[in-house]
């Protein structure tokens, strides 16, 4: 089964 | 002060109706370069950026920065009052609490002019900068376009699979499957019709078609699309504008 991951897992916030 | 003289209106309105239904509180950053625009949706999934160069207005000027926070539903109602081919400038002061649109038509001397509220809109800003990628593929839009909306039918997710000869679109449903491969080649007459795919890694990644159904809404905006995408790590879908571009950022959906 696939999992939708997430952007801000991948990008900072700033 | 803001003042952005577009020569027709339609080009400020596909560029809206291209991430309307994804996000809809944005600030538009505006300065000397022209206006420029980040936001996540809500699911945090999909990220939208666009840049609005200064070449893409017949006129343009903002000698200070200045933040148009705009919710886009409100935006799209004042953008259907104008027609395609009337000029629209948008007017904003330095510390704006509105923004003037101002829509000319050339022909009839008819000017129609709104005024469109502004909100203080607290959003982070997420830092995408300095990515980069295994493979990028440009291909035409419309042609991307089909591929997501058919096999959409079949799958909320969407396989890519590139290698050096072949970009491969799979979706696996209930229903069944079903797969297109795409190769690259050079149109010599319609260089927009052309496929070209660079590579530095083979790529293999899921994405939700339901993200993907809203990043092919802006098709409209440019013959090409280039896709960047790297293992592991967010893609990223590319319309050029004649000066700037709209660019989606892509969250890829992982095996469990």
């Amino acid at each position: 089964k696939f999992k939708q991951s997430s952007l801000t897992s991948f990008f900072k916030s700033s | 002060m803001l003042e952005g003289k577009f020569e027709e209106a339609s080009l400020f309105k596909r560029i809206i109706d291209s991430f309307k239904d994804c996000v809809q509180l944005v600030n538009f950053n505006c300065n000397e370069h022209g206006i420029a625009a980040q936001a996540v949706d809500d699911s945090r999934v999909l990220l939208v950026s666009l840049s609005i160069g200064t070449e893409s207005f017949q006129e343009f000027r903002c000698d200070r920065g200045v933040t148009l926070g705009v919710d886009l539903s409100s935006l799209s109602k004042i953008l259907r009052c104008g027609n395609n081919n009337d000029n629209l400038t948008l007017i904003a002061d330095d510390t704006p609490d509105s923004v003037l649109l101002l829509f000319e038509d050339t022909k009839k001397d008819r000017i129609s002019e709104y005024s469109l509220k502004l909100m203080d809109i607290d959003a982070d800003f997420l830092d995408i900068e300095g990515m980069e990628y295994d493979t990028v593929i440009t291909m035409p839009s419309a042609e991307f376009a089909k591929v997501v909306r058919d096999l959409n039918q079949l799958s909320d997710s969407l396989n890519i699979l590139v290698t050096k000869d072949t970009v491969k679109f799979v979706a696996e449903g209930d229903i069944g499957s079903g797969s297109v491969i795409v190769k690259p080649h050079t149109d010599m007459d319609k260089p927009q019709e052309s496929v070209k795919v660079e590579l530095d890694k083979p790529v293999d990644l899921t994405f939700g078609s339901k993200y993907l159904l809203d990043i092919i809404k802006g098709a409209g905006l440019s013959d090409q699309i280039t896709i960047k995408l790297s293992a592991e790590t967010p893609a990223l879908f590319e319309f050029s504008l004649q000066s700037g571009y709209l660019q989606f950022f892509l969250a890829p959906k992982f095996n469990e």
